[in-house]
């Protein structure tokens, strides 16, 4: 049976496109059959990052492993009921679609609200929420006490999620909901008081509204350098790319392989 | 007559929100009447840095310069087309009055596409783009070739800009079109590969599709650290926090001076 793994935040810039691209090729060299859904088709970094791969292989002759590949923009209904029920159908066809013929489903969402992402959020077995290391990003999950940073009360994503996981049981029974997972990214090389601040912070939320925190991403030239010819540092050891393995390429792949364990996938090798 | 500032991407996490509360406070502190106006209400990180700082000041017995303040959410109209004209009176409305009463009107937009950014858009004296130092983020601006970094064509965001120039000219004249600044944002402080090709990017991509380039901000935690309390290192001098200032606050004052200074603003004292 194949797991759906969607990687959302309504916080923009989190890094969910970079996180998909990484678990997806990461899970690709592990040789499971992979799909890969983007439901931020307007901005379109992941539906960018697969055609700039494509490009590569036919420029370069290469032969890197790909994902089956679906896009879904919200429906232009003029009626927002209409288009509501339109975006629904889509997700629910292409879901179960990619699902029955792949090991892995990976979901791009994009860092708003609307229906498409909220449906997609519903489908998930395993949802993956990045996070930069800052309050700016975490006031989206929850108000935090200025002076002990203690949680004060959810916010409107963490309140979205708890809707899906409803949907989810309303729709396949209650023992049905998903496993939810949060990682810190962007993480500077210094240790600074705010990211005590925010450990513990994070911390405390974790236990609060029902999520777990995984080892996340530091801040690292290697996750977006690669952008342009559609690769990740997962490809470089396949890919005669000329680029050399660094120190950092090394402790990147590491926060990776720490990221796929901790949310219970296969290791890269 | 009073300047409208809009700062506004599609691409999100760009540091739009950032940018908004330093050039506001960074006004405020140089005595003009400003005022500030979030269309990105759901997400509402100005509107909670305001509330932040509102708290603290009761808390703490401060008296800090505060912006005139008004939020508008997106329009709940079941058909599209009126809630796009219900979404352009509330825009016009609040930007009329706001303009009329203040020195400045600072405007925080989405990082996603709907009306009310659009609009928002069109009212613009002065628009500033803060981009990731990344191609993701350039991404939205351009298609990028990943052999020579040329410019392919403008994306989506360039050509909503330039939609907008062109609903601002019908509406007030043809004389009336706005300044177009990127400034680059969340700079690493080691020189690399990555910065010196997006470097080539941007500015041959500021000639095809007609903005200048403001020196911008550096990744420092003094940027994001202060957001709990509603302060910005602006204010470190003005209230009384226990915070030192150290090197990196220095250099992140120049850094918004030298922002300020490029977009033809009053200089912080
Ligand atoms: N660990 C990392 N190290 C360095 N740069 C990163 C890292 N993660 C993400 N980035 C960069 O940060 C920016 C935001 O990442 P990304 O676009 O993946 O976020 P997102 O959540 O998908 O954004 P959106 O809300 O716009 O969809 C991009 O410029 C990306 O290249
Ligand atoms: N120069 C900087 N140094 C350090 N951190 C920064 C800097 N600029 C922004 N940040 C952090 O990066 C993240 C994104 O910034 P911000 O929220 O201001 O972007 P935005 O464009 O408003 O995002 P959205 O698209 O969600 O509205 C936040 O966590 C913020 O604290
Ligand atoms: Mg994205
Ligand atoms: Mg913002």
């Amino acid at each position: 049976h194949s797991k759906v793994i969607v990687v959302g935040n309504e916080k923009g810039g989190s890094g969910k496109s970079t996180t998909v691209m990484h678990l997806m090729t990461a899970l690709l060299h592990a040789g499971y059959k992979v799909a890969a859904l983007d439901l931020d088709a307007r901005q379109a970094t992941l539906s960018h990052y697969l055609e700039n791969r494509r490009d590569l292989m036919a420029r370069k002759g290469l032969n890197l492993p790909m994902p089956e590949y679906h896009a879904i923009l919200p429906s232009d209904k003029v009626s927002r009921d209409e288009a509501r029920q339109e975006d629904e159908d889509r997700v629910e066809e292409a879901v179960q679609r990619l699902r029955a013929e792949n090991d892995f489903l990976v979901i791009d969402t994009p860092g708003s609200d609307n229906f498409l992402s909220r449906i997609g959020h519903s489908y998930a077995d395993i949802l993956v929420t990045p996070l930069n290391d800052s309050f700016v990003d975490l006031d989206v999950l929850a108000k935090i006490d200025p002076d002990n940073h203690n949680v004060i009360r959810p916010s409107q994503y963490a309140q979205m999620v708890f809707e899906q996981k409803m949907a989810r049981a309303k729709r396949e029974g209650l023992h049905k909901t998903f496993d939810w997972v949060v990682m810190r990214n962007r993480m500077g090389h210094l240790e600074s008081k705010n990211q005590q601040a925010m450990d513990q912070a994070i911390t405390t939320l974790a236990k609060r509204i029902g999520f777990r925190v995984a080892p996340g991403f530091s801040e690292r030239v290697i996750f977006r350098e690669l952008f342009l010819d559609g690769l990740t540092l997962l490809d470089l050891r396949a890919a005669d790319t000329g680029i050399r393995m660094s120190m950092s390429h090394v402790a990147a792949r590491q926060e990776v392989r720490g990221l796929l364990q901790s949310i219970g996938l296969p290791v890269i090798g």
